[in-house]
């Protein structure tokens, strides 16, 4: 997940819904919410993680079309890392 | 058991062997039972909360983790058990609660799932079942329930993250946790199936946007329990049927139970509504826990009482 981020995006229009539903189908993108592009609506918020080697691709689609985002999660794997206990940390172990 | 600690995420070999502790310790309140095997050949347990006593009690269901990702689940079927354990004997509402009914527990639904997103792919959702002679992966278990099975919200390519299975109750866990209620549905009277993320009691159908026989007792109960939640840390959550505040889908186990005749049926969506999402940090597992065990209280005692 090295360099993911997690966006968030908000369709205004059933034309914007209809970009991004053609966006989750050629970048293999991870829906969070809704977890189906069918399911994606004009006015609804989209939480999508996005490869990081999609994300230049993405970004560019959204901005042509003029559909407005912003990053939720700047680096998953960083933030995974955080939330993983430590190595030798004092929590319970068998 | 001592030195457990309730604010981190721990793997599934800790939570065989804290089940095993809080057995061996509590064994005036808790027993532990097999419910069946996983795809993977591993044993899934649930833990009964049961206080000793002659008359017959009904029944509280609530299983964790069944999408294997959303690793707040598991912890919080942890903390709640701990809670319990802590206050039975002080608290006078979980006091009057345990003298009507049993409490079961499945602290991990998905065990393959769970294990494969600790050593493999954290942001795994889905079972670990084989399919198309070994090319693809992965049943949602939350689509693989009985009743509605296959028909809305659900993908029938296994590739897919919402791949419903081969069939209703196709995947051992699945069948394992329906076979089990099943026999039993006559008297458990509250199904909770615990997820993250969004903020929401959802109530049925996620299938169908038709309103549930009992829909306004499942919402009122719903409602004093988000009241209830968002006292405690500020929390605001969404109730309502699944189809109508979130999106349809079709072979969820909340659907399922309540097709049964299990009159109160619940999925919670925990935190957060994003900014997280299923990365939730172990900073706060506390505070969720805390707001969702006074939620899952306020059901309880509502139930007890009706």
């Amino acid at each position: 997940y090295d360099g993911d981020q997690v966006l968030r995006v908000l369709p205004q229009t059933s034309e914007h819904v209809k970009q991004l539903q053609q966006l989750c189908d050629t970048l293999l993108l991870d829906l969070w919410k809704p977890l189906l592009p069918e399911d994606i609506q004009a006015g609804e918020e989209l939480h999508i993680r996005v490869p990081a080697s999609s994300l230049q691709e993405l970004k560019g689609g959204l901005n042509q079309h003029l559909i407005s985002y912003a990053v939720l999660i700047r680096d998953v794997q960083e933030q995974l890392d955080s939330s993983m206990p430590r190595e030798g940390s004092s929590h319970w172990r068998v | 058991p001592e030195g457990y600690s309730y604010n981190v995420y721990h793997p599934m070999e800790e939570i065989y062997h804290w089940m095993y502790q809080i057995k061996e310790s509590n064994s005036e309140l808790v027993t532990q039972h097999y419910l069946g095997m996983t795809y993977e050949n591993r044993p899934m347990y649930y833990l009964k909360i049961s206080q000793p006593s002659n008359k017959a009690k009904k029944i509280i269901w609530m299983d964790c983790g069944i999408h294997a990702r959303e690793w707040i689940s598991p912890a919080f079927c942890q903390w709640f058990v701990k809670e319990i354990l802590q206050n039975y004997k002080t608290d006078p509402k979980i006091k009057s609660f345990l003298q009507n009914l049993d409490v079961y527990i499945l602290p991990v639904l998905n065990i393959d799932g769970y294990i494969y997103s600790w050593t493999t792919e954290r942001l795994w959702r889905k079972s670990r079942s084989a399919h198309v002679n070994g090319t693809c992966f992965g049943t949602d278990l939350n689509r693989n329930f009985n009743g509605s099975w296959g028909s809305i919200g659900v993908s029938h390519n296994c590739s897919s993250l919402i791949f419903c299975g081969t069939g209703p109750e196709s995947e051992p866990e699945t069948k394992a946790v329906a076979r089990f209620i099943e026999k039993r549905k006559s008297d458990v009277l509250c199904f909770l199936t615990i997820h993250s993320y969004g903020q929401y009691i959802l109530t049925p159908y996620g299938y169908k946007t038709d309103l549930a026989s009992n829909h306004q007792d499942l919402v009122e109960a719903a409602e004093k329990a988000a009241v209830a939640l968002k006292e405690k840390h500020g929390t605001n959550f969404t109730v309502g049927p699944t189809s109508l505040v979130l999106y349809k889908n079709s072979g969820s186990s909340r659907d399922w139970a309540h097709m049964i005749g299990i009159p109160f049926s619940y999925t919670f969506e925990l935190r957060d509504k994003g900014a997280y999402g299923f990365i939730l940090p172990p900073d706060q597992i506390q505070p969720t826990c805390e707001e969702t065990t006074t939620a899952v209280m306020t059901i309880i005692e509502y139930v007890n009482q009706k």
